[in-house]
């Protein structure tokens, strides 16, 4: 789901 | 402090490299192309220096990225000073501009193009105010060994005020 993907992808960059 | 070196977790005092290193390598080579030549690495150069730089680079506090890398400023907070609207002692977060606590939101569905991309629009709202802040367009790009999704390009809207 891209929607997922990027999310993962943002919150990983965060460190969440 | 041996897992300084190491890599894969977070070995900094941002927890932003695991971050960096999955970008990368959920990136598809044009796209890490581009995140190299935006730190002037050269293609063949190895992965933890091309995630010092980018860290470092994005980390700026006039770098309008550095809200990816979430509260990367001086003002970091420890993680169980939330809100409680009784916090005394600290003062608030918020009042500098470099310190963005953001919501993500998807306006739309994902765009499906036939040729195994997609196109997605991501949001980045303001977690106090609700303010739109950034707006996103990703293209992915489906791999074809295991489906996966890589980003092939990013754009990025910026609607804050010192951008």
């Amino acid at each position: 789901d891209p929607c997922e993907f990027v999310t993962a992808i943002l919150n990983e960059l965060r460190g969440q | 402090d041996a897992d300084e070196k190491k890599g894969g977790r977070n070995n900094n005092e941002n927890g932003n490299d695991l971050g960096l290193r999955v970008l990368l390598r959920a990136s598809t080579p044009e796209w890490r192309n581009v995140m190299h030549r935006s730190v002037g690495a050269p293609l063949d150069t190895d992965e933890d220096s091309v995630i010092a730089v980018l860290r470092s680079s994005l980390g700026r506090s006039n770098n309008q990225f550095n809200i990816l890398l979430g509260k990367t400023t001086k003002d970091v907070l420890k993680d169980g000073d939330v809100n409680d609207g009784e916090s005394s002692s600290s003062s608030s977060s918020s009042s500098s501009p470099d310190v963005f606590e953001y919501t993500i939101s998807f306006p739309n569905d994902a765009v499906d193009y036939d040729d195994g991309m997609c196109w997605i629009e991501c949001r980045l709202r303001c977690a106090t105010n609700d303010d739109l802040l950034v707006a996103m367009g990703w293209t992915l790009q489906k791999r074809k060994e295991d489906g996966a999704w890589l980003i092939h390009s990013i754009d990025w809207q910026d609607f804050r005020d010192q951008f």
